[in-house]
């Protein structure tokens, strides 16, 4: 039957991308280490 | 070419030279050395922008909270706090910390200018609103050290006009 | 440089002089600069044989000065299959990965029509890697080789998207962890997954240069695919494959979320991979729907399908439907049959040719050629689809006739459907199972495809005079429904109307009834579709 998806980790609710925090297809750590982040140039 | 490339995902593979069992075993070995959190955690190299020897007793490297975006939403909108994002800010450029400041000082409904360079808060609803700009009375963070030793506070602009081709 | 041995003496000098620069707390720019002069002055870097064994080399010494010490933390000795807790000094391989991003972002240029240094580097560490696992089997350690492409990988894939180079710089990767894939390596599997699913790879192939990478990512997924499925098939799941399986649905769901249309757009190439056996794992990836698409509640009373909108609009399919069809000759003859089904010998040995050579069988834990039934009837559904499109668009009053009792549709697809029908009636049990599942592989987001063939397996349970083909059926769809969530929406509203719509007399069917646990089960699942 399956199993229950919910209880892989993931917040399949999330309105944010999934993918900036995730960490490892073996465990439901998030990633470390600063996310993907780009500052327009006007703010340097 | 958005076709699929290169061989064609059905059939049997042609790639492997070994049978299930031996790759089972493969498998089970590599199940013995997964690839461990540290294998991937990159030692953070915090570049100072203007190196200078401190005390040791000072602390050497950044707090990990810093990193932290909870951290940042955490900041009130009290003077101290919007004083902490603005130097984030300012002065912490093309850093993490900056994108995290930016974003909390616009959750604040802080707007930044392109042209000043400056960020501006409504300090009432303005008087006129086209889709080109909007006039009225405006909180702003002046970064600015004058030359009297002021600056680096906020004051109020009144009927200032700010466009919208401006705005970041 | 001739002589092998002195060369490798040679160059551990040098990577042993790199290392203490990079050790150097006050060492910067210059430094790094001046020794990659020296190196080119060397002649190491003119993209010629040298350079290679130069990379060769550096690389081999990186990894081996990387494992430090091997723990057997577990009782028993190295022979029993323990956890063996490696400490690990990374810093010849951060030193080795660091020269090679300094070159590249240096642009270290290694000469007119050598190409360029990314993808040599790459393609030496897979020959090493291969060579290295090949060599050393269970003994395998793929933890170095992992931390130099996670270096490698957090550098070189820049922020900005957009750039073609960062483009070049992605799809180089891809084709090493092609040649990387675990069925070529299967002691570097985990490590693979983690590279291919990285925050710093996957979504930055998915993101740039609008989709172009993702002809390679659908290529990755099926390398997972094909090395999972004989473990899948039989459902043995040790806990190695088991891992693999999870760590697998995680990278699908991440992909369910963020990346929907990429699942949409290559369900099919990936349906053909996945065994029939891997009934959730699949519904992930036909559950997807285009993230701007609003679906109508599949319970909604009296939901008048035939009016939805995106009804009607064929779905992107990026896989190469006709693939299968072509490998075997056999698309002409049924585009000559779809035209002219008269005189034509199409389906007299239909079901022969989608049968596989009895040494192939064995392999595929299949007497017949899935991926072939799969090609066949998508082709000619789409065939039949774009065909009562023509007629619609011929003749506005056809758009009433497709409202009109099957008969009249029938008339109009009598061929494409002669094609479902003689299989249904000529296959075997497992045959049949096939050819259902194929159909019903189509039942996802509201599109013309989801729209036929929901039609065509209901037209199928209808007109079949046989019992075990509406149970089949019926199996076909349950089993789909009873696994945990997500269910394809296209899945929903065609057992909601085969329960539902008294033309298909489902409950009045004896096997609805046939022992207490099904006729529970089936009203357990009436009840939840509403």
């Amino acid at each position: 039957l399956g199993i229950d998806l919910t209880t892989l980790g993931l917040n399949l609710n999330s309105p944010d991308n999934l993918y900036k925090t995730f960490g490892s297809p073996f465990s439901s750590e998030p990633a470390k280490g600063d996310p993907e982040y780009t500052t327009p140039a006007c703010y340097v | 070419d958005f076709g699929a490339i290169g061989d064609n995902l059905s059939g049997a593979s042609v790639v492997s030279g070994h049978d299930h069992l031996y790759n089972l075993q493969m498998l089970e070995a590599a199940y013995h050395r997964l690839p461990q959190p540290k294998d991937s955690e990159r030692a953070k190299t915090y570049i100072p922008r203007h190196p200078s020897v401190t005390p040791a007793s000072y602390p050497q490297i950044q707090a990990p909270i810093v990193t932290n975006p909870a951290f940042w939403e955490r900041l009130g909108s009290d003077t101290l706090s919007t004083d902490m994002l603005f130097f984030a800010f300012y002065y912490q450029q093309n850093s993490y910390q900056q994108y995290l400041a930016a974003k909390e000082l616009k959750k604040q409904s802080w707007r930044f200018h392109r042209k000043y360079n400056t960020w501006f808060q409504r300090h009432v609803e303005p008087q006129v609103t086209t889709d080109e700009y909007e006039r009225g009375s405006y909180v702003y963070f002046d970064f600015h050290l004058a030359d009297d030793g002021n600056g680096w506070c906020q004051r109020i602009k009144n009927d200032f006009t700010f466009e919208y081709n401006f705005l970041e | 440089f001739a002589d092998a041995v002195s060369f490798q003496d040679q160059v551990a000098v040098l990577f042993s002089d790199w290392c203490h620069i990079c050790d150097h707390p006050t060492l910067g720019d210059s430094a790094y600069s001046h020794y990659i002069v020296q190196l080119q002055q060397h002649g190491l870097l003119k993209g010629d044989d040298l350079t290679d064994r130069f990379f060769h080399t550096l690389t081999e010494l990186a990894v081996t000065h990387a494992v430090v010490s091997e723990q057997v933390i577990a009782p028993g000795g190295m022979s029993q299959q323990s956890a063996q807790q490696l400490q690990i000094s990374y810093f010849s391989v951060d030193s080795y990965s660091k020269l090679v991003t300094l070159m590249f972002k240096y642009g270290v240029d290694l000469g007119p029509n050598k190409g360029s240094l990314l993808p040599k580097i790459l393609s030496i560490t897979t020959r090493i890697i291969q060579k290295d696992a090949e060599e050393k089997k269970v003994s395998f350690n793929p933890r170095p080789y992992f931390r130099l492409f996670i270096n490698l990988l957090s550098e070189l894939s820049t922020a900005d998207l957009h750039d073609g180079a960062s483009f070049q710089v992605l799809t180089a990767f891809a084709n090493a962890f092609h040649v990387l894939q675990p069925l070529r390596v299967p002691a570097w599997s985990f490590a693979w997954l983690e590279l291919v699913s990285h925050r710093s790879f996957m979504p930055k192939l998915l993101l740039c240069n609008s989709q172009k990478g993702w002809p390679f990512f659908q290529r990755l997924l099926g390398d997972l695919f094909k090395f999972m499925e004989p473990y899948l098939r039989n459902a043995e799941l040790g806990q190695p494959i088991q891992l693999l399986y999870k760590g697998t649905l995680r990278v699908l769901l991440v992909l369910l979320h963020d990346f929907p249309e990429f699942l949409c757009d290559y369900h099919f190439s990936f349906c053909d991979v996945i065994p029939p056996s891997c009934i959730q794992m699949r519904n992930v990836i036909l559950s997807a729907f285009p993230r701007n698409m609003r679906l109508p509640d599949p319970s909604t009373p009296n939901l008048k399908i035939d009016l939805l909108a995106e009804i009607s609009v064929a779905p992107r399919i990026m896989s190469d439907v006709e693939g299968a069809l072509k490998a075997k000759q056999m698309k002409t003859q049924v585009d000559e049959y779809l035209k002219r089904p008269e005189g034509s010998s199409l389906l007299t040995d239909l079901k022969q040719k989608l049968l596989l050579p009895p040494n192939e069988a064995n392999v595929a834990g299949t007497r017949y050629n899935v991926p072939l039934i799969n090609s066949l009837i998508v082709y000619v559904g789409i065939q039949a689809v774009q065909q009562l499109q023509h007629n619609k668009a011929n003749a506005s009053a056809s758009a009433q006739q497709m409202n009109q009792s099957p008969q009249v549709d029938v008339f109009q697809i009598e061929t494409a459907t002669e094609v479902f029908r003689n299989l249904i009636v000529n296959m075997d049990t497992e045959g049949r199972y096939l050819l259902l599942n194929a159909i019903a592989n189509q039942l996802r987001y509201p599109n013309n495809h989801t729209h036929y063939f929901s039609f065509i397996i209901l037209y199928l349970f209808a007109e079949a005079t046989q019992d075990i083909v509406q149970e089949q059926i019926t199996r076909v769809l349950l089993e789909r429904l009873i696994v945990n969530r997500p269910h394809p929406w296209g899945l929903l509203i065609t057992f909601i109307e085969l329960i539902k719509n008294p033309r298909y007399s489902f409950w009045a069917r004896s096997f609805t009834r046939c022992a207490p646990e099904i006729e529970r089960l089936f009203e357990s699942v009436a009840r939840s579709c509403g």
